[in-house]
């Protein structure tokens, strides 16, 4: 199965 | 006090246009280097980021930071009641609870004001990695936008893969498959019609159409988009405002379960 990644689980809030 | 003159108006028309289908609402951030906008759209799958830089408008004036937070649906309701070629003006008094948009025609027979409420928005600010990326596409803004509607038909997927010979976009659905290949292609008359790469590694990265052909929304804003691929990173799409800054979008890749 191919999902959807999240962007905030690549950049770090700030 | 904060003021913003842009004689050439049209461009922040262009901008909300290039970032309305994605947000609802935003923060611009007004400072004296500029004004900045950063935020996710509603599921948190891509971010929008842009600048546009102080010295880029006829007049700037920021004494001190002020951040305007604004519905962009109704922001874009008063945009258009600005013309083309009308010069666009945009004003708030420090801690103030409006924002106001003065639209002159070149000849200044005619000059509109709108106000609009502004809003308190909760805005989680995301820090951005500096990322050394495998492959960086330049390419015309007008061919991706085609490419991402064309594959859209086919699939909900498109699928990049960057050589150093060119870069092939493709996609699979019901009703079968679509590619695209484009060769790199420096040579050519026009700087805005070159594809061209420069690869570190090959990549082959997964994305949704549906933000792809959102980002495409920007297409009016530069002749060419520049696209920066690395394996499991997002996906980075800009367009350079030319002398002004840039718009650019950054989109999570689709991962295996």
């Amino acid at each position: 199965m191919v999902g959807q990644g999240k962007i905030s689980e690549f950049f770090i809030r700030a | 006090m904060f003021e913003a003159r842009l004689v050439q108006g049209a461009l922040l028309k262009k901008v909300l246009e290039s970032i309305k289908d994605l947000l609802n609402e935003a923060t611009w951030e007004c400072a004296a280097t500029g004004i900045s906008l950063q935020a996710m759209d509603s599921s948190h799958v891509s971010l929008v980021a842009l600048n546009l830089r102080s010295d880029g408008f006829d007049k700037y004036r920021c004494d001190r930071n002020v951040s305007l937070g604004m519905n962009l649906t109704n922001m874009a309701k008063i945009m258009k009641c600005a013309s083309n070629d009308d010069v666009i003006t945009i004003k708030a008094q420090d801690d103030a609870d409006t924002v106001t948009f003065v639209f002159e025609t070149p000849n200044q027979e005619k000059i509109s004001d709108y106000e609009m409420k502004l809003m308190n928005l909760d805005t989680e600010h995301l820090g951005i990695p500096d990322t050394d990326y495998s492959c960086i596409v330049k390419m015309p803004s007008v061919e991706f936008q085609r490419i991402c509607r064309d594959l859209s038909q086919i699939g909900d997927s498109v699928v990049i893969s960057c050589t150093k010979e060119g870069v092939k976009f493709s996609a699979a659905g019901d009703l079968g498959t679509g590619n695209v290949k484009l060769a790199q292609n420096a040579n050519v008359d026009k700087e805005e019609e070159a594809v061209v790469i420069e690869m570190q590694e090959p990549v082959s990265l997964t994305f949704a159409c549906r933000y792809l052909n959102s980002f495409t929304k920007a297409t009016p804003l530069a002749p060419q988009v520049q696209l920066s691929m690395s394996s499991d990173v997002p996906l980075v799409v800009e367009y350079k405002l030319e002398d002004m800054g840039y718009v650019r979008y950054y989109l999570a890749p689709k991962i295996e379960d």
